[in-house]
């Protein structure tokens, strides 16, 4: 069965894209069928991989049931459902349809035996989009800056999940919480990494993602981070991650 | 004659937030009235004054028309016009209703005698919220954190600004772009500047903000960094973006 992960927090710049992109190039590198989603209209995701971000069909046409998903997939590291700006648009245009919420969940329906796993990109917000990548969602991977003003909208965060579990999809839950960005000299990351401990028992995955220019010089090649600097400690952070997002699935 | 400034970048994580509130407390201390308004549903800069995020009126009520903006303004280093999560639903409400970019613009006329200058916050995204700050503003003001990603959306946001201009409101421009959390040890950042001014000529801040943990610190204590640490060279780098910014007005 195809499992689908959404890495998801309204607050912007934490790593989700980073994180979405080298998850799934990591859960591929184990072998497992694997397919990207990129929901954000500035199409971070879709550049990352060096996908231009000005592609006649995006998400847009999928969300709006124009065309079938398989349409816009491009073959890179991993599978990757391409974004553009046209996709800002697809939350006004989705809001007065009906079944709205579920327009993800319908396109994936087709694809379902081509993929193990599915990691889904979203914008920074917790609008129509995130909600439809939540309602298609088995998992939510949430990652958290360990800074005050990043830590702050998670409550938020957990009360939209509630909403979305009480209407949408009751089986969808928080799988973890990853720490990003992780500066271990600063005495604010470690007293919000033992905040962030102390509010989320159990759900604070061990694997710490540390702050390295790295991350930042990756995208600008189009790789992944295992592609660009394979034998780093940046990919081997990714690479643990994956270790424990898969142990769970078992 | 007050001069509206928003600080906008569909980016996540750029510090938009840290720059509207140690920008708009840098004027305060040259002596000018001034305004914060909080158009984030996150509530970021309320709660970097140490307001809670919860409070029953906020921009919200003031958008949809029902109250002035004057009964939700607090006195903190600087007057600020609150938000709370109610703000995310305001998009949606005000969407259908006449006039509807120019809501903000309608709710500043009953202050426009009682401050100099106007400071805007907006939301990771170039919504409905931040069409209403662009259609009341004079000048924009964009925070770039200095790698590929966070460049990437710099077109898009000229773009969206050249709508603005043609529909809303003719005189809205670009003041400057200011590079943030600036690490000048790392060749990237070099690059990403250098980058910066070959396509933005002249209108990158000369002022850089370099990256440092102060300013995940001051927060937590609801502070602007001129309060948290005020001889220290974080306050200097704010300081000196206001003598530029200031500069431009005579
Ligand atoms: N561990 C890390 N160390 C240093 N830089 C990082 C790290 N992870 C991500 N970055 C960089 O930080 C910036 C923000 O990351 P990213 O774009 O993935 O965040 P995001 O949450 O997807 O942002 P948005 O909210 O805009 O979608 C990017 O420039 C990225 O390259
Ligand atoms: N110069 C800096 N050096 C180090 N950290 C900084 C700097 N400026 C801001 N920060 C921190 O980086 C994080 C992001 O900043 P901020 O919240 O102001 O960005 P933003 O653009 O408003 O984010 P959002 O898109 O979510 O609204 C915060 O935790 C903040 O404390
Ligand atoms: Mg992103
Ligand atoms: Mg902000």
């Amino acid at each position: 069965d195809m499992r689908v992960y959404v890495l998801a927090n309204q607050k912007g710049g934490v790593a989700k894209t980073t994180t979405t992109l080298n998850l799934a190039v990591a859960f591929a590198e184990a072998g497992h069928r694997v397919l990207c989603i990129d929901l954000d209209p500035q199409a971070n995701l879709t550049v990352s991989q060096g996908i231009e971000d000005d592609l006649p069909e995006s998400m847009y046409n999928v969300l709006l049931g124009q065309i079938p998903i398989k349409q816009i997939i491009q073959k890179c590291e991993i599978d990757v459902a391409v974004s553009s700006i046209d996709v800002a648009g697809a939350e006004l245009a989705l809001s007065s349809t009906i079944g709205r919420e579920r327009a993800l969940q319908r396109a994936l329906i087709p694809v379902k035996d081509d993929y193990d796993f599915v990691f889904i990109d979203t914008p920074p917000s917790l609008g129509l989009l995130t909600i439809n990548a939540f309602t298609a969602a088995h998992r939510v991977i949430v990652p958290v800056q360990c800074e005050y003003l990043s830590m702050r909208g998670l409550l938020q965060l957990e009360n939209t999940l509630e909403m979305v579990r009480e209407n949408l999809n009751p089986n969808v839950q928080i799988q973890g919480i990853v720490p990003t960005m992780v500066d271990t000299r600063t005495l604010h990351a470690q007293e919000a990494i033992e905040l962030l401990e102390e509010n989320f028992q159990g759900r604070v995955f061990r694997s710490r993602i540390a702050r390295t220019v790295r991350f930042a010089e990756a995208p600008v090649q189009g790789m992944s981070i295992m592609k660009y600097e394979p034998k780093g400690a940046a990919a081997k952070c990714y690479r643990d991650l994956a270790q424990e997002v898969m142990a769970d699935v078992q």
